[in-house]
C-alpha cells in the first residue's frame, strides 16, 4: 500500500544540517496496522509527512497503491491525498476561524456530497470521539484533549484506505486513549484501513500487528 | 504557597454555558509536589491556568504566598508572575519568530541582569533538556517533542518558587519524560520549588507527593 525505498531526509536551517532520516526503505502492505516508536526528535512525524506526501524526501521512491508518486505535479499529489489518505498531526492544525463541525466536514469537501450529507456524517464522526456536546465551539475554546479528537474525527470523516496518525492520544487520558485506539481498530477490522501510527506508549504499540522503531533517523532491527 | 477557596469558573460561548470548575478549595503547601490528574475535558488547565493568574474565576478567592490577589490590577498581577510562577502551557505557547534561545531568555527580561549573563542561563536549561544542538532553530524547525522541552527549559530558567506543569511528557518518549520528570523532582528537593503538575500518567504522578483527582469540574475524593 505504501513502499519508501532507500528515503533520505536532509533539512538545513542557517548553521545546521539535519540528516533527518538515513536510507529508509519500508514497506506497509494493505491493511496492515503499523506502529511506528523512537524517542523525541528522531524522525517519525518526518517519516509519517513523506508516506503522506506532505513533504517530499531529499532523495529515494515512494509508490503509494503501486503508483510512483516522485513524479506527481503538486495538484495530483492532493488530489491522491484528498481520495487516499487521512492524516492525523501531531500539533492538530485544526482552522480557528471555522467551528468544530465545520473543520470536521472539511475532508468532504473534496467529493460530491449534499451539504446535509456532510453535516451528517461529520457530526457521527464527533460522536464518536465523544464531542457531539462541542459541535458549535471554537478550537480555542477546546481543551487540549478535545483539539485533538477533533483532529481523529477530521482524519476518519472520509473514510479514507490509509489513516496516518502522529501520537493521536498524546494528550488524551488512558480511558479516553484507549477509546480512540479502539476506534481506529474498528476501521482496521470493518473498513480494511491501512494505519499508520505514531506513539510513545509501549501500551498502545503492542496492540497493533507490527512496530518499527527508529532511531537517529535510522530504522533498527 | 497556593490558596484556592471556593472557585468557580463558567465559560459562555454563543450557545452552551459550561461549569468548568465547581467549588474548588484546595491548599497547595510551601514546597510540595502535587499532580492533578482527571479525563480529558475536566477542568485541569482551566485550575492551572487560575493558579497561575493567567485567568480569572467567576467565583472565588486566591492567594499567592499568603497575599490575596483577587483585589490585584493586571500589572500587579503579572509582575507577580513574573516574579513567582513558571508555566509549562499543554500547548507550548512559543514565539515562532524568535529562535529557541531567545524563547528561553524571555522570562529573564525581567530582572536586572546583563545579555550575556541571561544567554548563559538560557543555554544551561537548554542543556538540562538535551536541546544544545538546536538553540538557534526556529519552533517550526523542530519536533513535537523539542518544541515541549523549549517551554519547559523557559519555565525553569528564571528558578521560580512555583512551577505549574500542563502534561509536561505528552509529547515525549519514556526515557526522555523521566529525564524531565527527574528535571522537576531536582528543582523540588533542592531550590524548594512548589510544583503542580497536570498529567495523565499514572507512572509520573506516582512519583509526586499527592495526586488530586478531578471529573467534571469537582474534586473527587
Ligand atoms: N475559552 C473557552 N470557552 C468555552 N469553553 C471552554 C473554554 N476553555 C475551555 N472550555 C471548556 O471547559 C472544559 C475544561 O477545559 P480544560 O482545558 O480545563 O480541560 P482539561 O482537563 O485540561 O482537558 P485535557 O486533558 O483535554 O487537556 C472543557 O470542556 C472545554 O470545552
Ligand atoms: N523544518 C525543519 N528544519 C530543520 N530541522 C527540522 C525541521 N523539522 C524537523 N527538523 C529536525 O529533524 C529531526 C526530526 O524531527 P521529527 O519531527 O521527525 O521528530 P520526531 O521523531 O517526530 O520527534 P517527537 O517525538 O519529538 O515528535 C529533529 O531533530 C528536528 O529538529
Ligand atoms: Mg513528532
Ligand atoms: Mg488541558
Amino acid at each position: 500500500m505504501i513502499k519508501l525505498k532507500n528515503i533520505d531526509k536532509v533539512y538545513r536551517t542557517d548553521k545546521i544540517e539535519t540528516l533527518a532520516l538515513k536510507e529508509i526503505d519500508l514497506e506497509v502492505k494493505k491493511n496492515e496496522f503499523l506502529s511506528i516508536m523512537g524517542p523525541s526528535g528522531c524522525g517519525k512525524s518526518t517519516l509519517l509527512n513523506i508516506m503522506g506526501l506532505l513533504d517530499q524526501p531529499s532523495k529515494g521512491e515512494i509508490y503509494i497503491d503501486a503508483e510512483q508518486v516522485m513524479t506527481f505535479k503538486d495538484k495530483k499529489l492532493a488530489k491522491l491525498r484528498n481520495k487516499k489518505i487521512g492524516f492525523i498531526f501531531q500539533s492538530f492544525h485544526l482552522i480557528n476561524d471555522l467551528s468544530v463541525v465545520d473543520n470536521v466536514e472539511i475532508p468532504l469537501l473534496y467529493r460530491k456530497m449534499s451539504g446535509s450529507e456532510r453535516r451528517r456524517r461529520a457530526l457521527a464522526a464527533l460522536e464518536k470521539v465523544g464531542l457531539n456536546t462541542r459541535t458549535k465551539h471554537f478550537p480555542n475554546q477546546l481543551s487540549g484533549g478535545q483539539r485533538q479528537r477533533v483532529a481523529i474525527a477530521r482524519a476518519i470523516v472520509g473514510e479514507p484506505e490509509i489513516i496516518l496518525a502522529d501520537e493521536p492520544t498524546g494528550n488524551l487520558d488512558s480511558n479516553m486513549g484507549q477509546e480512540i485506539i479502539d476506534i481506529l481498530h474498528n476501521l482496521h477490522k470493518n473498513e480494511n484501513t491501512t494505519i499508520v501510527m505514531v506513539t510513545h506508549d509501549e501500551h498502545i504499540a503492542k496492540q497493533t500487528e507490527r512496530i518499527i522503531r527508529l532511531f537517529d533517523g535510522a530504522m533498527v532491527n
